[in-house]
Order: C-alpha cells, then structure tokens, then sequence
C-alpha cells in the first residue's frame, strides 16, 4: 500500500500542435516526455522505503543505472491493453506505422514484447509497483559503493513481493517467480531504448534538455 | 559528480 500511494500521477505529452506531425516532432515529443518523467522517477525513489538511507553517491549511481529500466517498465504497463501500440503517454500512442516513421521500430518491438509478457502473466497494478520498485534496487552499478545496503533493500522488496503472491495466490506458489524471471527482459528493453535515444542524440536535431542528456551520458 | 549536477540537485531536494 505504500508503494501504490507512492505512484506518481501520470503524466501527458502535449505534442506541439503548431508543428507538423512529422518524425521529428515524434522524436521531440518523446525525448520532452523522457525528460520530465525522469523529474517523475527521481522524486518517486524517494518515497520507496530505505533509498534514502543509501549514501547520496550510492542513490546516484542506481538512479543513473536504472533509470530507463523504471521508465520503460511504466510504459510497458501502461501499453497492455493495445496490441501493437506503444502508451508512451495517453495522448501520445505510437502504433507500428508511426513508429516506423520516426525510425522507432525496434524499440517499439522491444517494448511491444515486454508488454506482451506482462499481459500473458495478467500483471495488476500491486505486482507493477512491487516489480518497478525491485527494478529500483535491482542495480548492478559498478559506482555502487555499499553494495550490501542496496542488496538489502532488494531482500526486503522481494521478502514483500513473496508475502503479497502469498497471500493473494497461495495456490500459484510460482507467481513471485515468474514475475521475477521478466526483469532480464526488462533490462534487455531498456538497453535497447538506451541504443536508441543514444543514437537520436548523436544524429542530432532533436532537441534534448538538460537532465535527460545527463542521464544518457551517464 | 560536477557532471551531474541536476541529479544531483533533485535528490537533494527535500520534496
């Protein structure tokens, strides 16, 4: 419960209506939504119990590691009700078309087949929270200076995910399991995303604010 | 850390 009254409200992308739909405006759009999703991100890991207890160099270099794996999991969530179609943002869905004309397509698909996993395992909004916030914890930041406090902070979230599967399913003893078992592909997702907004920014012409360039570059 | 200096901000804020 503490962990859903910790969910941020969701956020809109508000494309430019005096620009022409085009893959740049896409591309802007999306990178703008990145941008303040992370302000999103940033001020949640706070509120998930221990993180603020880890040094703030240690709460850096997680942020810095998971980050898009946080986001993306948001996103995959928030795409399993439509085949096919990327939830960015409510007012900002990519189908196959658009994406393919922004030069989105593979992360697309990436994304696409995250939510197709989730969707198969019925994902509701309790395991959501409970697996973005073990995504949190699930860094592998070599900067991780006390590793141990980290991987405590892990124990506890898994110890809550078992007790929630435990008490709601006692007859599905695989659940905390399976939901478990998708962060490889989760973290496979992100590193796709990060290809591509990588690539965005080395291209050029997308104009990126400061934050996100930050992050990417870290 | 110099360069990252507005993670850095944002975790230090107190909201």
């Amino acid at each position: 419960s503490h962990l859903l009254v910790a969910e941020p409200e969701k956020l809109f992308a508000m494309p430019d209506p005096l620009q022409p739909d085009t893959a740049q405006r896409t591309l802007t759009t999306l990178c703008d939504l990145a941008d303040r999703e992370l302000v999103v991100i940033i001020g949640w890991a706070k509120h998930i119990p221990g993180f603020l207890s880890l040094s703030l160099a240690d709460q850096m270099s997680v942020l810095q590691s998971v980050w898009l794996e946080v986001l993306v999991l948001g996103v995959a969530y928030r795409s399993l009700g439509c085949e096919d179609e990327v939830v960015f943002a409510e007012d900002f869905v990519l189908d196959e078309d658009m994406s393919r004309a922004a030069g989105l397509t593979e992360l697309n698909a990436a994304i696409s087949q995250l939510a197709r996993r989730f969707r198969t395992l019925n994902l509701d909004r309790e395991e959501f929270v409970m697996l973005k916030a073990i995504a949190l914890t699930n860094s592998d930041s070599i900067y991780i200076e006390d590793m141990e406090a980290v991987q405590k902070l892990r124990d506890l979230l898994h110890q809550a995910l078992l007790e929630l599967e435990c008490q709601r399913r006692p007859d599905d003893p695989q659940r905390a399991g399976r939901l478990l078992l998708t962060l490889p592909l989760l973290r496979q997702t992100a590193g796709r995303a990060l290809t591509t907004f990588y690539s965005i920014k080395t291209r050029g012409g997308v104009p990126m604010h400061k934050l996100f360039l930050e992050m990417l570059e870290a | 850390k110099e360069k990252h200096k507005i993670l850095h901000r944002l975790l230090q804020n107190s909201t």
